[in-house]
C-alpha cells in the first residue's frame, strides 16, 4: 500500500493546497510515484495542477461514494509522475448524505484498500509510492475520512495568532481518530508557511511552536513568496513555473526532510 | 428587527474574521448597538474580542439547538455598543446532529426572531440595530443558516487566484439561498481585502473583480497591514489597538460605506 498522508488544518488559508501541490511536485521529482487526492471541494489543487473543470468527470466524490475506484478517478498532470483525483462542487454534498450512513468514516480508507492489487503497474510494482490529500479548512466528515485513511498527517502552519489558536484542536482531533478510527495514524511533521523573518509576530509565532512542539517542526519553513502565489494561475506548481525561486528551493528542501522522516516510520 | 449581516466566503483565510471583528467596532463606533454572531466553531471571532474560553458559558451551539435565546447568549465585549455570542469547539458537532432534522436550515433565523420582542431596552428600542454574523470557512449548514437569517450578505475577498475560483460558487450558494429559503437575501457587497498594491497579481485580480461585479464591491479596499494580524493577540479589534493604522483607517471607511448603502436597501 502507498504511504497516505493527509495535508490538514482546520484553520483557513494557511497553505494547505499549495504545500500539497508544491510538495507532492518535489516528491515527484525525486523519483517518487505521487497520486493527490483532492478532497477540497472548492477544488484549488486540481486548478492548480491546470485540471480544468470539464476534465473532470470522475471526482474524489465518486470515491467516497463508492461509484468509482482510486485507479479509474486519477488523471495525469503535466508533472511527470504525479497525478491526481480531482474535485467537483458536489463534494460539498458528500458531508449530509453520508453522515446517514454506519460507516462514514472509513469511506476513502476502503477505497484506497479497494485498488491496491489492481493499483499495480505493468511490471508488478505499485502505480503509486506516495498519496497526499489536501483537506478542506474544516475537521469535518472529509478530513475525518483523509485522517482515517492516513500514515500520517502533515500541517502546515501560518505564522498568525489566530493560526496558531487552532493547534491545540487540531491535534486533538488527530489523537481521537488514532483512538477510535485508525491506530496508526500519526503527525509528520509541521511545516511552518508563509514565513517573513522580518514581522516580529512571525518570528515570535515560529518561536512559540517550536517550543510546543519540538522536532515535529520541519526545520525547513516555507518564505512568504509572490511566485508562489503566482503559478496557480498558470495552472503549474510553483517548482515548474519559477524552479529558482525561494519557494520552490524551499519546497523541495522540505521534500527531503520528509524523506528522510518516513524511514523513521 | 435588527439588519442581519453575513459575513462569509468558503475560501479560508480571506479575512472573514478579522472583517467582522473590526467593522463591528467601527459600526459600533458610529452609534450603532451590535451584535457579533461567532458561527465559527474555531472561535476566532470571540477570542480576537477577548473572550477568553472560561467566559464562553452560552454559545452560538446552543441558539442552534434552541436551548437559549440570542439574549441570554450574548456578552459584552471591552467595546462599547459591542456584544457578541461567542463559540465553543461543540459547534463543529451541530452539523452531524442538525442535518438529520428536517428544519436545520432555519434553526439561526427561528432563534433571532424568538427574541425580537424581549430584545428591546428599558427604552423600547431595539437591543442591537446591526447583527454581523461571522461564518466558517464552508458552504456547509453552519453558513446556510447565517445566509438563511441575513438580510444580506457580505463577502471578504483576497485578491489572490484561488479566492478569486471560488466567487462563482459563492453567488450560487447565495442565490439559492434567496430562492428556496429566504427571498429577501441580498449582496451588501464585496470588500477586498489584504490589498498590496505594490503586488502585480493583486492589481490583476482587483480589476478583474470590479469588472465582474461592478459597483458591488466597495470603493475602501483594505490594505495588508501588520498591526491588523498583531490586535487579535491582545482580544482588542485594530480600531482599539492602533486606531491611527492603515487597517483601522479603511474599516471606519468602509463602515461608512456600508451604512451609506444600507440606505439603498
Ligand atoms: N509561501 C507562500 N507565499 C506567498 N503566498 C502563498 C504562500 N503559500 C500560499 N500562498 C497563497 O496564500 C493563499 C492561501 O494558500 P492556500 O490556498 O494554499 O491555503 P489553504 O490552506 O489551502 O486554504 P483553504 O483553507 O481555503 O483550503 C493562496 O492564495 C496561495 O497562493
Ligand atoms: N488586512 C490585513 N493585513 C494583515 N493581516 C491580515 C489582514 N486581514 C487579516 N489578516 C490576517 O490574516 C489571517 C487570516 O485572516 P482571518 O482569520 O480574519 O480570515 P478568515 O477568513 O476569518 O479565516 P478562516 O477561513 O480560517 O475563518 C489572520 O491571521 C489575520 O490576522
Ligand atoms: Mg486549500
Ligand atoms: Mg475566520
Amino acid at each position: 500500500r502507498p504511504r497516505v498522508l493527509s495535508v490538514a488544518n482546520q484553520k483557513g488559508g494557511v497553505g494547505k493546497t499549495t504545500t500539497t501541490i508544491n510538495l507532492g511536485t518535489a516528491l515527484a521529482a525525486t523519483g517518487e510515484r505521487v497520486l493527490i487526492i483532492d478532497l477540497d471541494p472548492q477544488g484549488n489543487a486540481s486548478t492548480g495542477l491546470g485540471i480544468n473543470r470539464a476534465a473532470r468527470r470522475i471526482s474524489s466524490y465518486d470515491l467516497l461514494i463508492g461509484r468509482s475506484s482510486l485507479v479509474q478517478a486519477a488523471v495525469a498532470t503535466d508533472v511527470p509522475n504525479l497525478s491526481i483525483v480531482p474535485s467537483t462542487p458536489d463534494l460539498a454534498g458528500a458531508e449530509p448524505e453520508l453522515y446517514a450512513t454506519d460507516d462514514w468514516a472509513h469511506r476513502l480508507d476502503r477505497s484506497i484498500d479497494a485498488t491496491i492489487t489492481p493499483g499495480l503497474g505493468s511490471d508488478g510494482s505499485p502505480l503509486f509510492t506516495y498519496i497526499l490529500i489536501d483537506c478542506p479548512p474544516s475537521l469535518s466528515l472529509l478530513t475525518i475520512n483523509a485522517m482515517a485513511a492516513s500514515d500520517a498527517v502533515l500541517v502546515p502552519l501560518q505564522c498568525e495568532f489566530f493560526a496558531l489558536e487552532g493547534l491545540s484542536q487540531l491535534m486533538k482531533t488527530v489523537d481521537q481518530v488514532r483512538e477510535t478510527l485508525n491506530p496508526r495514524l500519526a503527525i509528520q511533521g509541521v511545516v511552518l508557511t508563509m514565513f517573513d523573518k522580518r514581522n516580529n509576530l512571525a518570528v515570535q509565532v515560529a518561536a512559540d511552536v517550536r517550543a510546543y512542539l519540538g522536532d515535529k517542526v520541519y526545520d525547513t519553513a516555507i518564505p512568504r513568496n509572490v511566485r508562489i502565489s503566482e503559478a496557480p494561475s498558470f495552472g503549474q506548481p510553483a517548482i515548474i513555473y519559477d524552479y529558482k525561486c525561494a519557494g520552490s528551493e524551499a519546497y523541495l528542501r522540505l521534500a527531503g526532510e520528509v524523506l528522510r522522516r518516513e524511514k523513521t516510520f
